[in-house]
């Protein structure tokens, strides 16, 4: 390996990587939504070789295809305070457990511009219940917040996707170091409650220093 | 791993070479996901006539270009010829985890030479 050095110090910075990250951590998978991001990307970017771009299509270079959105930066962040959580008994309903979730947004640059921000969640030891569940969000701290989203949940069999772009902090806002949230799940009809077995959240940001404007087509 | 540089510009004309930048060469294969690595490639090779020309299908040759190729025949001490550089680049996407324990998908442009040319 290369000792590090200016020259992979340079390499780094072009990156737009402060430093070289330490080892991978032994214990994260990587989750299914960053491959196929990647291999959407990296399909396309195959394809769009030179002898197979066809003439004057480029690939949108700020664009993230698989999920609509702009950006050239797509973060998929764990919950810090899953490990904090207490195991919890199933309850009736009525007395629902509620969540605290944290993540660490501190690696995102204030030069981002964050353009999606997907709350992903999934629960377990959940039966089906008529009328579903409503999903609410607010902020964590010593006192209750304002419910920032509620949300309607028919079924708990796939994950529970939540927009909070817009709702936990403004569209146009910088994002923030730390996100605190408290999140219920309540059975609309009287059933057990359900568990939360894993939160995450899915952040993709635009840099717009990293951004050049497409190239001019071939005349 | 890169195809062997031709000693300066004075063999073959200007065109792309191989170049493949291998994350585990650098170090990084444990922070790095995917890819392993890629095809960064270089330029090199004469400006001369008539590789100052564009070739069929390349990136359109400068007039400049060509203007200083031929100053370059007729009085060669007069100016240089022009330089053998990327004239058509693509990006890649690299998958990696950061120190915050994130894993991140990063785009980044102009990172692999397709095309060469003279300028």
């Amino acid at each position: 390996p290369v000792p590090p050095g200016p020259a992979a110090a340079a390499l780094l910075q072009a990156l737009g990587l402060p430093d070289a990250p330490r080892d991978a951590p032994t214990s994260r998978p990587v989750p299914p939504v960053m491959w196929r991001l990647f291999r959407r990307r990296d399909h396309q970017e195959a394809r769009a070789g030179p002898r197979r771009t066809p003439p004057g299509a480029n690939l949108r270079p700020c664009h993230v295809e698989g999920l609509g959105v702009p950006g050239n930066i797509v973060r998929h962040v764990p919950d810090r305070g899953a490990a904090a959580r207490p195991p919890e008994p199933s309850s009736a309903a009525g007395q629902c457990p509620e969540w605290t979730v944290v993540f660490d947004l501190s690696a995102v640059e204030p030069a981002e511009r964050p353009s999606q921000a997907r709350l992903e969640l999934r629960f377990a030891a959940a039966e089906a219940t008529a009328g579903g569940w409503e999903l609410s969000v607010a902020p964590a701290g010593a006192s209750p917040g304002p419910v920032l989203l509620r949300q309607a949940v028919p079924t708990l069999g796939t994950p529970v996707r939540a927009e909070l772009l817009g709702a936990a902090w403004a569209r146009n806002a910088s994002t923030p170091r730390s996100l605190r949230l408290t999140l219920a799940l309540r059975p609309r009809a009287p059933a057990y409650c359900a568990r939360l077995s894993e939160a995450s959240l899915l952040l993709v940001t635009l840099d717009p220093r990293l951004c050049h404007p497409l190239t001019r087509p071939r005349r | 791993e890169a195809e062997p540089a031709v000693g300066g510009s004075s063999g073959g004309a200007c065109r792309a070479r191989r170049l493949y930048v291998s994350f585990r060469e650098v170090g990084w294969h444990r922070w790095v996901i995917a890819p392993r690595g890629f095809l960064a490639n270089y330029c090199q090779g004469k400006c001369a006539l008539p590789a100052a020309m564009s070739e069929p299908g390349g990136a359109p040759a400068l007039n400049h270009a060509v203007l200083r190729a031929l100053m370059h025949a007729a009085a060669p001490g007069a100016a240089g010829l022009p330089c053998c550089v990327p004239a058509r680049l693509s990006p890649i996407s690299v998958l990696f985890f950061d120190n915050s324990d994130n894993v991140v998908l990063r785009h980044y442009e102009d990172m692999v030479v397709d095309e060469c040319g003279c300028r």
